[in-house]
């Protein structure tokens, strides 16, 4: 019984009273939520931040038409290919990036509206065999796909009529990139996390691979959020959906690890860990906005963490209409989105 | 963190980095 598990922290520390509901969108023809997103949209002189949903089959766009009300503008049919997830393209606009594949990711896509034929459309920017992709700031693309034969890192500059401006080939590290995020505040440095569990540092300019480090054994396929760089120190977000519980740190869901990429050493900075009662492999999925994390637990609960002080913040048990799938950070900070299977996404204000 | 752990820290990493590394 979740609400019984929960109760114990309710008292103590995370509260649900942190998020609070601010709309609901309910996708009547959405069968099967595979994820979702927000999009700066610009519309007769005005930008607002419209809602992307997508299901297997289908993406959706959604403008607000009242404060506590969605309204669906179009949506994309994108035929045989599932979409398997959204890529944020998080200073674009009038931009939807998605990813579109069966076991993994097979080809990507730009949606978006043709002013020139006054018609939504979308169009192909990659096709091979895709294990990671992000999309970065200036409309840039990066993603790296690996056959038997080959590993190739590629960033694309997209332009916003749904085409690659420039290509820029990254150096490919030996093991296969598992996730990448951009350095904040560092136009030109990106950061990746590979399946041998390092953390890789490129130079975007020149395409050089500079860094790799070590994560560490212990806790195996971590996935990179966000990085940034203070003084001398390069501090990385990463995320732990594979980790085990242990008795000093319980079951970490993030830990932000400072490295020196001169020496390649590194230290743990602080634990964000599954609430009290979670116990196990606990998190299937997360989302990382500034300072704070969101991952969809195995309970079908919500936790957010405030990550430079390592707390369990707030926590959105599964409600009447089942379990929560999907935890997404909307752009510029503006809330959280929780979907469910059902096509059923709350827009909470933390 | 502790310092002398991670060893000597540069503020200049990145174009320290991008000057040694191979192109």
């Amino acid at each position: 019984d979740v609400a019984e598990l929960l109760t114990p922290m309710l008292t103590d520390g995370p509260r649900e009273e942190s998020l609070q509901l601010v709309s609901e969108i309910k996708d009547s023809s959405c069968s099967c939520t595979v994820d979702v997103s927000t999009v700066w949209w610009e519309a007769a002189g005005s930008r607002e931040l419209r809602v992307v949903t997508a299901s297997e089959s289908a993406v959706s766009l959604w403008e607000p038409l009242a404060p506590d009300c969605w309204g669906k503008v179009y949506t994309w049919h994108l035929g045989e290919i599932p979409v398997i997830q959204i890529v944020p393209l998080l200073d674009a606009c009038n931009l939807v990036c998605v990813a579109l594949g069966e076991l993994e990711i097979g080809e990507i896509r730009l949606l978006l509206y043709s002013s020139e034929t006054d018609s939504f459309k979308h169009s192909l920017v990659k096709t091979g065999n895709i294990k990671a992709v992000v999309g970065l700031k200036d409309q840039r693309l990066v993603s790296s796909s690996r056959t038997m034969q080959e590993h190739q890192v590629e960033m694309v500059l997209l332009s916003e009529t749904g085409g690659s401006k420039d290509r820029q080939t990254l150096m490919p590290p030996e093991e296969t990139v598992t996730a990448f995020a951009e350095v904040e505040g560092m136009r030109e440095a990106l950061v990746g996390t590979t399946a041998g569990n390092t953390v890789v540092v490129w130079n975007l300019k020149t395409g050089q691979l500079l860094r790799k480090m070590n994560i560490g054994y212990s806790y195996p396929a971590s996935i990179c959020h966000r990085a940034y760089s203070d003084s001398g120190l390069l501090f990385v977000v990463l995320s732990h959906p594979h980790a085990k519980e242990s008795e000093s740190c319980g079951s970490p869901a993030f830990r932000v690890v400072a490295f020196n990429p001169r020496t390649g050493r590194s230290a743990g900075v602080m634990f964000s860990c599954l609430p009290p009662g979670h116990v196990g492999r606990q998190y299937l999925e997360g989302d990382v906005w500034d300072t704070t994390g969101a991952a969809v637990l195995t309970s079908g609960a919500v936790a957010v963490w405030d990550l430079l002080r390592g707390r369990c913040a707030a926590v959105l048990p599964p409600g009447p209409g089942g379990h929560w799938a999907l935890a997404r950070w909307a752009a510029g900070g503006a809330g959280l989105l929780a979907g469910r299977r059902d096509g059923t996404f709350h827009l909470y204000r933390y | 963190c502790n310092e002398s752990d991670l060893g000597p820290i540069s503020l200049n990493w990145f174009e320290e980095l991008s000057a040694e590394a191979p192109l």
